[in-house]
């Protein structure tokens, strides 16, 4: 405005430059923010640890690179064509498991989604990393539980679903729990509980300490549920 | 399209880094660096109306100069993106789990007039 300018296009008063950058940054937040329907930047409390983090994204990237192999009409960069509704924002989530009750043989793990991505997708697929270190010889059942919130009384919880894995030798093992994800994309707290049971000589199921690289994370593929859109003849 | 430059006044894209550093954001998008929030500015008078930015055929420019003589000339078309890329996004959310997601139409390629 001191340099007396004018857009040429509008004709309104041409802003200092300053103050035109500045304007321009909190449209940048404004717009960013607005797009990931966050009310305002997050505040990230703890960090996954670095090791973990690593661990995480080479998993998704691997599962995008098989994904590719499977799937004929792969997009370049490795996305999935979405199944319907071709545009719709899609988003990739590696939710990091936080430590819940355990005793020596049996551990509770909470993965939490936010309420923001929760309330405006829908789940494709959500599968489960869990690694096993060597323990006795031979195959060893294990039990997974899913638990979800419980409708009935806050902080309980209500099974899921149960499944026996034969872990044959060390190393990842994989478990479906996109129906269980789905279903909880509905609820208030969006809170998967998982609930590992391994035989009593085993020891604890989970790395000693959360830092481990092999901590057990759950890797999720949702998509912007379509707008809802009212027809009128 | 045309980048913009010092003085240009014609319909062009002006380029705009944000640098998440330089915001404060760097703690929790992880990628990228930064954002290209491009916007389009400048003049569009009815004789460029309907060119992609101001790269025209002489044809073009012919016919421009037919119709900028025409009495309607003095209604103004809109500088608007003719081209738009995705914004992708590796960030964590406020439980610590990292979300990727490609935001629509974020990045501005290039300008034209409507």
């Amino acid at each position: 405005a001191a340099t007396g300018e004018r857009c040429p296009a509008c004709g309104v008063a041409a802003l200092a430059p300053g103050a035109q950058r500045d304007a321009l940054l909190a449209l940048a937040k404004r717009s960013i923010l607005a797009k990931l329907r966050l009310p305002a930047r997050p505040s990230v409390p703890q960090l996954p640890s670095r090791g973990a983090r690593l661990t995480a994204l080479r998993t998704v990237r691997a599962q995008r690179s098989d994904a590719a192999a499977a799937i004929p009409g792969m997009l370049r960069d490795g996305r999935v064509p979405p199944r319907s509704g071709p545009g719709l924002q899609e988003y990739e989530i590696l939710s990091f498991a936080e430590p819940g009750s355990s005793t020596s043989h049996r551990a509770r793990l909470h993965f939490r989604f936010s309420q923001e991505v929760a309330g405006s997708t829908e789940i494709l697929q959500a599968t489960l990393y869990l690694f096993w270190a060597a323990r006795g010889r031979g195959a060893q059942p294990v039990t997974v539980r899913l638990l979800q919130p419980d409708p009935a009384g806050p902080n309980t919880t209500v099974l899921a679903s149960e499944t026996r894995l034969e872990v044959p030798r060390p190393g990842w093992s994989t478990l479906d729990v996109g129906a269980a994800v789905r279903s909880l994309f509905g609820h208030e707290t969006p809170r998967l509980t998982v609930e590992l049971e391994v035989p009593e000589d085993w020891g604890s199921p989970l790395p000693s300490d959360r830092g481990d690289s092999r901590w057990p994370f759950v890797v999720a593929r949702a998509q912007a549920r379509t707008p809802h859109r009212v027809h009128r003849r | 399209g045309v980048d913009c430059g010092a003085d240009s006044r014609m319909c062009c894209r002006q380029e705009f880094f944000v640098d998440f550093k330089e915001i404060g954001w760097e703690d929790w998008i992880i990628q990228p660096e930064g954002y290209h929030m491009n916007y389009c500015a400048g003049l569009c008078p009815l004789h460029m109306a309907g060119i992609p930015g101001l790269a025209a055929s002489f044809h073009t420019a012919v016919l421009n100069r037919i119709k900028a003589a025409s009495a309607a000339a003095a209604v103004d078309s809109c500088c608007v993106p003719t081209q738009r890329r995705p914004l992708s996004l590796l960030y964590y959310d406020r439980d610590s789990n990292i979300v990727k997601t490609d935001i629509p139409d974020m990045i501005v390629d290039s300008c034209g007039c409507t």
